[in-house]
């Protein structure tokens, strides 16, 4: 939690 | 998942939707900024290219590949087959002056200077202000047809949305992307002024149309 790139949004 | 976001991905999925059987049923864009559809496009592109490389969800896959396809939908329809219908005069926005800061500052700020990471930074900061020139367009002819309004607040609605979906993964998993924030919160800003004539006009029965 807290990383900024795990692009699982759309 | 949360509410926020599913929520946030249905009202986006209805703009896209909206505008794509306005155009089609009217057989017109009218009052459609083909430049704006034009950014959408090349966010969803630049944003999307993880399609190639990572798999998170069929939601995830199919809903990337819905808004694509509508997106390149929408500009055809635009550009080549109502093309006659196509406003240019008013739609005079310069996309030079939006895609080059947008580009520089994805280059300047960004999580980590990779291929994929630059141009999901440079597709967030497009969409924050892909809308502008739909919002010029109206401002230079004066009103908007009452189904485009429906599609802005809908577009408008969706990152309002995703602001309580960060500020809900924020609490609940402690994930937060500054760089998707930030733009979020521009974007939905520079709708407020159409939000507020949209709430004490449009949803009155009234046409929205601004004061020449």
């Amino acid at each position: 939690p807290g990383k900024s790139n795990q692009k699982d949004e759309l | 998942m949360n509410i926020f976001r599913l929520t946030g991905d249905l009202s986006h999925l209805a703009a896209i939707i909206i505008l794509l059987l306005k155009i089609w049923k009217t057989r017109s864009c009218a009052g459609i900024s083909g430049k704006s559809q034009i950014l959408f496009a090349l966010v969803f592109t630049t944003r999307y290219l993880d399609l190639l490389t990572s798999f998170i969800s069929f939601y995830n896959t199919i809903m990337k590949l819905i808004y694509i396809g509508c997106a390149y939908a929408t500009v055809y329809l635009i550009y080549m087959k109502f093309k006659a219908t196509y406003d240019g005069n008013h739609d005079s926005f310069r996309l030079e002056f939006l895609v080059v800061p947008v580009g520089g500052l994805a280059c300047l700020v960004n999580h980590d200077f990779s291929f994929l990471e630059i141009l999901w930074t440079f597709s967030i900061y497009l969409e924050s202000v892909a809308i502008l020139p739909q919002l010029f367009m109206i401002s230079k002819t004066g009103e908007a047809e009452t189904i485009t309004t429906h599609y802005l607040f809908f577009l408008g609605l969706y990152r309002a949305l995703y602001l309580f979906n960060w500020i809900w993964r924020f609490y609940f998993e402690g994930f937060f992307d500054m760089i998707a924030i930030v733009a979020g919160v521009v974007q939905t800003i520079l709708y407020c002024d159409f939000f507020y004539l949209y709430v004490t006009k449009v949803l009155k029965g009234k046409k929205l149309s601004l004061p020449a």
